[in-house]
């Protein structure tokens, strides 16, 4: 069985596990700005 | 405790400044511009004036930095990945200039003052994690920590001339902060934390880069951490999805090092077999199977294969753990080399169970360290011996000596569950082919064909079998002892009740024997 | 020993309950090491380009963010000497992908133009590039709508897909229009 140490560590990753780290997260962030940034219609893709 | 008036504002302030300026153009080539000017506002504002203050400026940078990431995650309005990357805008600016501040602190020639820095601010970090971690529990979040490290880590990793000069001081630092957040102190961080040990730079540097192997030992002692955490949890059978994770995290893990790095699992594996339970078999044979890069292995099914011609069982394989501190207390040190001498005190055989039987707690009733310490110094006393006679072990050589008086005392005296953890202290030296894999597998089949009762002889083809049950990869020593066991008919294998004892078992020996002959 | 977890029934325990529970098994029996996303048999080491104890998958190129020399980063020195773009050169693969990577950029809006002049149309509510096949004419055709097959360009799969439609002609964008600062040749 475990102690109640263990127990408590148990929980505490069952709570983490919801959240867990992404492999970006390693990652620099790359901001894919416009070049030419322009005003484009909501219907077009903009992202 | 007792942060001087004002120096909360006067810290968000000033990081708020930073930030704007490390994404302002005008900040310069890697925000060198911005560096000097923000520099001359933390001296206007007093920051620099004493250690303490630079202390405290740090500890509340970092709450808030902390801060500011809880606050997004809570808001929950945006994507996971605009959450992330409005924590990481403030995350990565803050991470600049400690790096900044590493690198142009203190004289260029002399690191002492860059690196007492660094360890200060990882040291701060980590007090700060461990101290949420505390207070939130279940609502820890690890994201701003893992941020920061990571980042930390690329910057101070980048190719410049200043930073590769104190690049193994760099390491160290964040080793020890690794240390200090290791998976028993803050299981909520174990995700991240795994991440950061596994991260393509730190791999690189601790094990590939660094001079002489330097990052070997601390590596180890990160593994070794990890699996000391897990151990209680592995004990049980079934994993919940969470440990599962953390498991095959960490396999995949133990995979990458077999195959870029395997002498340094050649050279720490008696350390991390002696934390691993022993009924994560894969996870041992994984380690259990390196061998060094310039080896090639003979075949285990080659017919006839002539192990003990084989040069490499003439050479010792480094082990780089000090498992002889272990072998306590002292007076039994005493008594063990005393008997290995001159095999007295003649008691000495009769309380050997003594010392290594600990407690009546179901579980926990036997020192494995002291097992596994034990099993490997009289082995290695064994071989030394053997070879200072001009010998090499073989299944005559290693008889009528102390060495096996001791093992054959053990496998005889100890209860099953004692006599299963003695042998697979033995069966943790069948590797690759060198000296101690050759003594230990001709110990086993020599134990085997002097038992006095089946029930030792079922044990021992126990101990093997499970190790060759499990998907791959098998060591070399586990497949050559076993295929020896199964061939030699000195050993009458097949005679034996417990070969035949269920249809299953027999099914199973019947196809390992298939496909080891 | 027939008792005894730690002889051969002990073992013969797992075995069976392999076949009827492999959870509880997990550690005792282990699992197939080379689906768990890493080539183990690459001449090239793995650790640079492990993306994550979690990922059942190494790290593409584009995820691993590198160490380039500041000297690479050119484009702020030569963006204006550079010769226009003149997107009529360029084939209908080009110009999707122009158009789907630089959303918010006046280059979006020159690929869409020049799918334009290609008889391609931008249906505001289906969010797609609709063509007319060759030789296709509509079933149905009116003053404000049509109606039959048409292809579509499918993002997803990076390929024109055929697919009935009904088209109301107010759905579909007119001609786009381009600031007259961009540098660039639509002729």
């Amino acid at each position: 069985t475990l102690s109640k140490e263990q127990r408590l560590q148990q929980s505490v990753m069952e709570s983490c596990f919801h959240h867990l780290p992404l492999p970006s997260d390693s990652e620099r962030l790359r901001n894919y700005l416009p070049r030419n940034p322009c005003p484009t219609p909501t219907y077009h893709c903009q992202v | 405790f007792d942060d001087p008036p004002g120096l909360r504002e006067k810290t968000e302030y000033l990081l708020r400044e930073w930030v704007n300026m490390y994404y302002s153009p005008a900040g310069g080539k890697d925000s060198t511009k911005a560096f000097s000017a923000f520099v001359n506002q933390m001296h206007q504002q007093g920051i620099l004036k004493t250690d303490d203050l630079i202390t405290r400026f740090f500890r509340l940078s970092i709450e808030l930095c902390v801060d500011v990431c809880y606050r997004a995650l809570a808001e929950q309005v945006h994507s996971q990945a605009l959450t992330r990357a409005k924590c990481f805008q403030t995350l990565d600016a803050f991470v600049r200039l400690i790096a900044l501040l590493v690198k142009h602190s203190g004289d260029a020639t002399n690191p002492v003052t860059k690196i007492n820095l660094l360890n200060k601010v990882l040291g701060i970090v980590a007090g700060v994690l461990l101290q949420d971690h505390e207070v939130r529990q279940t609502e820890f979040h690890q994201l701003a920590y893992h941020r920061i490290f990571s980042m930390l880590l690329l910057e101070l990793n980048a190719p410049e001339q200043i930073l590769e000069a104190i690049n193994f001081q760099v390491m160290s630092a964040f080793c020890n902060a690794l240390h200090v957040l290791r998976p028993s102190k803050a299981p909520g961080f174990v995700y991240a934390w795994l991440e950061l040990i596994s991260h393509r730079i730190f791999i690189a540097r601790m094990l590939g880069m660094l001079p002489q192997q330097k990052g070997w030992p601390m590596y180890a002692g990160l593994l070794t951490g990890l699996f000391k955490f897990m151990t209680p949890f592995m004990r049980n059978a079934e994993l919940p999805k969470h440990l599962a994770l953390l498991y095959k995290g960490t396999l995949r893990v133990l995979l990458v090092l077999l195959h870029d790095f395997p002498e340094f699992l050649c050279d720490y594996h008696y350390g991390f077999c002696d934390v691993i339970p022993p009924n994560c078999i894969q996870m041992r044979n994984l380690i259990l199977s390196a061998f060094p890069r310039n080896m090639r292995l003979p075949d285990p099914f080659t017919p006839n294969l002539k192990v003990d011609m084989l040069a490499d069982i003439a050479h010792h394989p480094r082990i780089l753990t000090n498992y002889v501190t272990v072998i306590q207390p002292a007076s039994f040190k005493k008594d063990l080399d005393s008997y290995i001498k001159t095999r007295s005190p003649v008691t000495f055989l009769s309380e050997l169970r003594s010392h290594i039987q600990v407690s009546q707690e179901p579980g926990q009733r036997y020192n494995v360290s002291l097992m596994n310490a034990l099993v490997l110094y009289v082995g290695m006393q064994a071989i030394n011996y053997i070879q200072s006679k001009g010998s090499t072990p073989s299944m005559s050589t290693i008889t009528h000596s102390s060495h096996m008086d001791i093992y054959q005392n053990l496998v005889v005296d100890l209860d099953t569950e004692g006599r299963y953890l003695f042998l697979n202290a033995i069966a943790n030296q069948l590797r690759y082919p060198n000296s101690h894999t050759h003594y230990f597998s001709c110990t086993l089949l020599y134990l085997f064909a002097e038992a006095n009762t089946e029930a030792i002889q079922e044990q021992i083809t126990r101990v093997l079998l499970e190790r060759l049950i499990v998907n791959r990869p098998h060591p070399w020593g586990l497949l050559i002892t076993f295929i020896e066991l199964i061939r030699n008919h000195h050993f009458k294998f097949w005679s034996h009740e417990f070969v035949h004892c269920a249809p299953e078992i027999k099914k199973l020996f019947e196809s390992v024997a298939r496909s080891c002959m | 020993m027939l008792t005894d977890p730690f002889g051969m029934v002990g073992l013969l325990t797992f075995i069976r309950a392999a076949e009827t529970d492999p959870n509880l098994v997990q550690l005792a029996l282990g699992s197939d090491l080379t689906t768990l996303g890493l080539n183990l048999n690459s001449p090239e080491n793995l650790y640079s380009t492990f993306q994550s104890p979690s990922s059942d998958a190494p790290s593409r190129p584009q995820d691993i963010d590198y160490h380039v020399p500041q000297e690479y980063l050119t484009n702020l020195h030569i963006r204006d000497k550079l010769a226009p773009i003149k997107l009529s050169r360029y084939g209908e693969d080009l110009l999707f992908h122009l158009y789907y990577t630089h959303g918010g950029d006046v280059l979006q809006l020159a690929a869409a133009a020049e799918l334009y002049n290609r008889d391609w149309r931008y249906h505001k509510d289906e969010r797609v590039w609709i063509t007319r096949g060759p030789g296709m004419e509509p079933q149905v055709k009116t003053s404000t709508y049509e109606r039959g097959v048409y292809y579509y360009f499918d993002y997803n799969r990076w390929c024109k897909m055929a697919k009935d439609f009904h088209l109301d002609y107010d759905k579909l964008e007119e001609r786009p229009h381009l600031p007259a600062s961009f540098h660039h040749n639509t002729s």
